[in-house]
């Protein structure tokens, strides 16, 4: 463990945490995109299958255990408990362009042909592009909520750490995993043209209004 | 690259 990948968890944590609150306390999932929520929890849930074989430290388990109950509780909120609120008209884009694709670029390309190994690449791929239905509906609806926008900033912000966190490992363990430096350098690209909007308006109090 | 044999981060 290093500093960037424990603060790149802290921020993990507190993206899927704003969330969460977000939709409990304004008992609303308005301008938030299910879509994105689904995959999410189909990225933990192909990856986490080791959380019953194989044990690496409480925290690894403990962390894993939060990040399913979190995602799935934000699904159930969106999808069950407070549906009359979701915003189906703007959360339109098509996942299943990123679900196969997904699928079949884990199959070509990953560490070794096993179940467990092409699921967690299957997710590492698909984590990598998870965000686009949220960016594409803020992008639809012309504007995001800030605290939405707060969600979107710690989510970017995590991966970005993870990159530090790769530098230091190929640094100082001489250990490297390409597929999942790719794919985090894919998913933290989506994130700037929104991080150059978050940082230009919403840090200066205005709303996150997307050029029309 | 010493590839990882379990993957240990999140």
């Amino acid at each position: 463990m290093n500093i960037f990948r424990l603060l790149g968890d802290i921020s993990h944590l507190l993206a899927i945490i704003i969330l969460l609150r977000k939709i409990w306390m304004s008992r609303s999932c308005a301008g938030i995109s299910g879509k994105s929520q689904l995959l999410f929890g189909l990225v933990y849930t192909t990856r986490y299958l080791d959380l019953i074989t194989s044990y690496i430290s409480l925290y690894n388990s403990v962390m894993k255990v939060v990040f399913l109950a979190a995602s799935y509780a934000t699904i159930y909120l969106m999808y069950v408990k407070f549906k009359a609120t979701y915003d189906h008209n703007h959360d339109t884009f098509r996942i299943e362009f990123l679900v196969v694709p997904a699928v079949a670029l884990a199959l070509l390309i990953n560490h070794d042909f096993q179940v467990v190994e092409i699921l967690w690449t299957f997710s590492i791929y698909l984590e990598s592009v998870a965000i686009l239905p949220q960016l594409f509906m803020v992008s639809k609806t012309g504007e995001a909520e800030s605290i939405t926008s707060h969600y979107l900033f710690a989510l970017g912000v995590y991966r970005g750490l993870y990159l530090l966190n790769w530098i230091y490992r190929f640094w100082a363990e001489d250990h490297y995993d390409l597929i999942a430096i790719v794919a985090g350098v894919v998913q933290t690209v989506l994130y700037c043209d929104f991080f150059y909007l978050y940082i230009t308006k919403v840090l200066r109090g205005k709303k996150l209004q997307l050029p029309a | 690259s010493t590839l990882p044999k379990i993957h240990d981060e999140l």
